[in-house]
């Protein structure tokens, strides 16, 4: 469903080259549940926001679906992303001016769901994370964990066919972070592809597939070993 | 030198009060280090703010090397903040128009340094923390662990009387990780009091004296078992 091809991705500062990624050769089938790890600055967010398609690969392919995806306009990119993406941002980009629960309900308004069947899909997320009694706060009224709660009830809601969560339990105690993991792992049990990206080992090798990343390319990837 | 008294902190919203932090009662010393832990929401960010004179308690009294610093005006408080207190911030707070050096050197500007010693200063700082090759990025073009790191040797490098950590490893790797801690803890060495905000247990047990915080309250204080 994901096939990345000699995908690299640099950055241009000035006149100096930053190689974010080079030569990744992935492919992540549907219903998967993978986890990336690697050293702070090594690729990983960036790789994520490819996948996502937040962001062009400088060089490489990338087929989403066996749709090349690679060479799309801005707007054909974000329906595309719109469509099958649900992502948990590292610094989780809630919109300030919205409460918790708005911001949770954002992805369903945009899918153009009615008021009645929004209102008790974002009570069912928010009872999940924990978030009840603080649905009415905004971003800068909740503590860090319960940002990121919220940044992860809304990239689930609309159970999107893939769910990219960048270190999504960096802000959460112990206890929390199961919760929301064993949350996350349930989606995939229904079939959803999930993405963790995640500096946490114990929740990395509960991933069925492991991928770590050093320096822009992938060192290991358990896939391959089974080869 | 940090003595907390009956101290509260309750945030308004609407017609709603939510108590973050309820009757803190702390005494912590000269080179003390200390570590706090609690779940998302219990109050581990505000009493940091409360520590650092970035917030004001509603009630109770903080004595700081005897002196009553509740009562203060805004002007007296930054300063007092300025002179004793080095913050490592949850979400960092870096100046988006400055690379990572000058964000880095901002407090040694602050405080009146020449520009020969400054830049000596924000290399030595800049080594540390892996950061040299980084040094003219801005923070949007750093990963989120290369920020923690920025954010950390900005809050360190005038060595002052206190440091104060907001989970100063949550976008780290265990290995970056480990290295910040020890940084911090030789500072703690040099005698700087170090107060860490941590959801990582490895990382707190190591402190010397540990705190649980849990709805608003100190529920448990290893200082007060040995008494
Ligand atoms: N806009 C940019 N311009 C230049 N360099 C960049 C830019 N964005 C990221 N980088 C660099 O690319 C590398 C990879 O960044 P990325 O954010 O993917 O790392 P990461 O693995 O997610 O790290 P962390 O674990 O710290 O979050 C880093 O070294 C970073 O400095
Ligand atoms: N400005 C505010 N208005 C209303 N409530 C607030 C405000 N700021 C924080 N709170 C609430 O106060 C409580 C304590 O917040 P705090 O940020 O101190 O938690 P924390 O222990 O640091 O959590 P985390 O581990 O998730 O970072 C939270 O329940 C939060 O929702
Ligand atoms: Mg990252
Ligand atoms: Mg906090």
């Amino acid at each position: 469903m994901i096939r990345l091809s000699g995908l690299g991705k640099e950055f241009l500062l000035g006149d100096q080259r930053v190689h974010a990624l080079r030569d990744i050769n992935l492919r992540i089938g549907r219903g998967e549940y993978l986890s990336i790890m690697g050293p702070s600055g090594s690729g990983k967010s960036t790789l994520l926001n490819l996948i996502a398609l937040l962001d062009r690969p400088s060089n490489g392919d990338y087929l989403l679906n066996d749709r090349n995806v690679t060479g799309l306009d801005d707007d054909s990119l974000a329906r595309v992303r719109r469509e099958n993406f649900g992502f948990v941002f590292q610094f989780f980009h809630l919109i300030p001016r919205l409460t918790a629960a708005e911001n949770i309900e954002v992805p369903l308004i945009l899918a153009g769901q009615e008021p009645r069947q929004r209102r008790a899909r974002v009570q069912e997320a928010m009872a999940s994370y924990g978030l009840i009694d603080r649905a009415g706060h905004r971003p800068d009224q909740l503590s860090g964990g319960q940002r990121q709660r919220v940044a992860i009830a809304r990239a689930t809601i609309m159970r999107p066919a893939v769910i990219l969560a960048d270190e999504p339990t960096g802000n959460l105690d112990q206890t929390t972070g199961k919760q929301v993991i064993s949350l996350l792992e349930q989606l995939n049990q229904e079939g959803i592809t999930l993405i963790l990206v995640t500096h946490d080992a114990a929740i990395g090798e509960h991933a069925t597939r492991r991928i770590k990343l050093i320096d822009g390319m992938i060192t290991e990837d358990t896939a391959e070993l089974a080869a």
